[in-house]
């Protein structure tokens, strides 16, 4: 489904130059569940945000289903991501102004197709937020803002969902939760999963583990469910 | 330290009324080291907020060192605030524009106090994030801007720190080191920590657990570090 080859991301310039993803190559088959883990700062999100097309390459290429995506234009890319990908960022990014439902069918109002709304409650549901869907983010607690950002993220039934560090804010319980429906639509639907976790309980769950430090694949090997 | 009386929050009207915090009464000693724990809505960051004088209750009342702060009005909390108390907030808030040292050492500037940048830097390398302090936010990782955050809430040396998940986007190795910096300032300096947590490890180094369900209290014990 993906191909990592040879990506490298780096910031700034000369003596002040940050590597933060260095020479990663990489293939995920279609329907993996996998975490990357990793220590803080250790080139997770980058190299996330490069699979999911948020963000490009210093240089090497990603294709997704086939499509090289490391040379698109801005609009060819996010033409890609929005067919292709849901992503649930680390810091949810949610719009403050539209409820918990209309962030979550944003993506569907765009696409001017139906059944938004039905389609919001029944995954705000799934993550164990009946009753809420009309609060605004500010009116929801630290994990349930988290829980609207994987609900929005599967709305469009995306081939590949990555997901960055979706159960840092959740009780066990909750994390189990979303955990086991992201399990589910996996197994049923063939959806793909990649994670960025620190999280023991999403690495028990997870068929495959990819270790970062520094930017780098140190390990790759099978996680708790493999 | 504080006495939170019968406090109550309830956020809008009518049948869609909420009781985020319904009728706690507790004690908080000086030189506590507590965790607060529960499921996501519980009321965890809502009473936490009531005790850090960034939200006035329903009803009930608060005093922090022998000072009423429930009556008070804006101005006169601010200044109980900005003394004695320090907050980790649970999505970071950092400004966007200032560096990590800026945002670290800005209640310093403010207060037009000497030797802010040199605290700044002091307290970024005890976090582990030497090297970092001219960063922005949208240059540091996750977990990067988290510890940002909790320099921060320490640069005054108040005596109590409010910190709200101050792990979850933290490796447990970085986590660690910011719990140990907490402990030590706990031990040789008398700070008092309340904490918000889902994690495990804080649980462990607590020495009392408070457990919140529906906005109630319904458990009060000795954690790990009893
Ligand atoms: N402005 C508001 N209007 C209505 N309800 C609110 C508002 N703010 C918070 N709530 C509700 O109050 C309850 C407590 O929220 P709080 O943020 O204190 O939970 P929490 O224990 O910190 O949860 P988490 O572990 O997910 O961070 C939640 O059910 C939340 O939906
Ligand atoms: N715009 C930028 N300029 C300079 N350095 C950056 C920039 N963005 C990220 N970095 C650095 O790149 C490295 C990797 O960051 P990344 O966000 O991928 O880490 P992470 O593994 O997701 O960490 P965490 O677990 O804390 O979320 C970090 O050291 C970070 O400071
Ligand atoms: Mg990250
Ligand atoms: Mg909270």
């Amino acid at each position: 489904l993906c191909e990592i080859n040879n990506v490298t991301k780096t910031y700034g310039e000369g003596a002040a130059q940050v590597h933060a993803v260095k020479d990663v190559t990489l293939t995920i088959e279609a329907g993996e569940f996998t975490a990357f883990v990793g220590p803080s700062g250790s080139g997770k999100t980058t190299l996330l945000n490069q699979v999911g097309c948020l963000d490009k390459p210093t240089s090497g290429s990603i294709s997704i289903d086939g499509v090289g995506t490391s040379g698109l234009g801005d609009k060819a890319l996010s033409q890609v991501r929005g067919d292709k990908i849901g992503f649930i960022f680390q810091s949810y990014n949610l719009i403050p102004v539209l409820t918990a439902a209309e962030n979550v069918e944003l993506a569907l109002t765009l696409a001017k197709e139906s059944g938004g709304r039905a389609r919001a409650v029944e995954l705000l549901n799934e993550v164990g937020l009946e009753g809420l869907a009309d609060r605004r983010p500010n009116q929801l607690s630290g994990g349930q803002q988290q829980r609207v950002a994987v609900a929005r993220a599967l709305v469009k039934r995306p081939a590949l969902v990555i997901a960055d560090e979706p159960t840092a804010n959740l009780d066990s319980a909750s994390g189990t939760q979303i955990l086991n429906l992201m399990r589910e639509l996996n197994a049923k639907h063939g959806v793909t999963f990649l994670f960025s976790t620190h999280d023991p309980m999403v690495m028990e769950h997870a068929r495959r583990i990819v270790v970062l430090r520094d930017g780098e694949v140190i390990e790759d090997r099978a996680g708790g469910e493999a």
